[in-house]
């Protein structure tokens, strides 16, 4: 599905340098459930946030379904992210003025949906994170795991082909994270990419293959089925 | 330590009412380890925010140390958490516009601590948790875990009689976990009190004793040492 190659993010901060990420290799096939581990500030968040397309590399090259992505222009990588492409943010990025049920829908506001059908859709993912009864709260009414399944049910609402979970049970008791892990499974099911960073290994055992994070480096990149 | 009777809180949503805690009792004795668990929405945050004087109970009372905390006036109740009470936020509410440093420092300000003294007790801290040489970043150039590693510091810098933590190690690796877990223990071994909320059994069962939280009510609030 896509292809990382010699990638790299490093943060210049005056005169020090932080590497984020270096000169990462990473083949991910269409289709694969992968949990990736490593401890805190290893580089796991800005992983996600370059294979999302929500940040830009500061050296190496990314391929995506057999497409050079540098090459592609900003309104592209866009489309390509609005399509294909489901994220749950780490710090959840709810918008505050939105209720539940629009904070959910707004992926779909970039296609030609329905009211209809997009509410229909919001309701289906919304009962799946077991949230139904908060529709018009808004993420200051909400607990923190609310907000957590929120995002969750945002990123599902596409039905996207890659779904990029940054810590997605992080806030919930083990009940409802086996409620969203079994959401995941489902997807995984139908033929869909699944990528979640997880520090709880639990989660991580449903994935079948697992890569660690160190210092910015992959230690063990290689499928571990 | 404080005592709850008859405590409730209920947000008030054009017709419908969220009764988030209902009729809790629960007492606190000086120098307890204890855990609140719960499932997501149950009201562990809600309860917590009321015991720290962060928010104000719709019925029922508060006594700390003694005193009707009702009756208590604003700038007392401030002065108190100020002095006594130390809290690690759910979403950790650092300060965008200070550094890592300076959102250590912050409850310092409010007493007469010379800057040499503060800033070794912040660099103190900071090393607990291990974030020393993140000490000029700005919380947007943190990751997730590290953002949550500053709100631990900022709580343990005025070596609070009360420490209220609200799921302090959700987003961190168990080695990190683990580190925090040793700072608290250290704390509490100094008769300090711990209250922490956690979704994970591996911090829960460090703890004294265990409430259990559900439809904001208290399951089992006596002592299951
Ligand atoms: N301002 C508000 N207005 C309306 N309802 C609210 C408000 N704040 C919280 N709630 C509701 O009160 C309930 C309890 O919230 P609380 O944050 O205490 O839960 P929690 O046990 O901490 O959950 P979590 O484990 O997900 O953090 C939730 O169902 C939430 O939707
Ligand atoms: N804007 C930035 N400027 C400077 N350094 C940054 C910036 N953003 C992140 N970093 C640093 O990059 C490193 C990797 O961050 P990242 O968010 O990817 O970690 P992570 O593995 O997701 O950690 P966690 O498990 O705590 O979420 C961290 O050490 C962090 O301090
Ligand atoms: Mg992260
Ligand atoms: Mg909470």
């Amino acid at each position: 599905l896509f292809q990382l190659r010699g990638l790299s993010k490093t943060y210049q901060m005056g005169e020090v340098e932080v590497r984020a990420l270096r000169d990462v290799d990473l083949t991910i096939e269409k289709g694969e459930f992968v949990a990736i581990l490593g401890a805190s500030g290893s580089g796991k968040s800005t992983l996600m946030h370059i294979i999302g397309f929500m940040d830009k590399p500061t050296a190496g090259s990314i391929t995506f379904e057999g497409k050079d992505v540098s090459a592609l222009g900003e309104q592209e990588r866009a489309r390509l992210r609005g399509e294909k492409i489901g994220f749950v943010f780490q710090a959840f990025n709810l918008l505050a003025r939105l209720t539940v049920l629009e904070n959910t829908l707004l992926p779909l506001m970039y296609q030609r949906v329905p009211q209809k059908d997009a509410t229909d859709r919001a309701m289906e993912v919304l009962d799946a994170v077991g949230l139904t009864d908060r529709i018009s709260h808004y993420p200051n009414q909400l607990s923190g795991g609310q907000r957590q399944r929120v995002a969750i049910a945002r990123s599902l609402i596409n039905r996207p082909r890659l779904l990029l979970a940054d810590e997605p049970t992080g806030n919930l008791d083990s009940e409802n994270a086996a409620a969203i892990l079994d959401v995941f499974k489902q997807l995984h099911g139908d033929g869909h990419t699944i990528i979640l960073v997880t520090h709880d290994p639990a989660v991580a055992s449903h994935a079948h293959r697992k890569i660690q994070v160190q210092d910015g480096t992959i230690l063990d990149g290689a499928a571990t089925r």
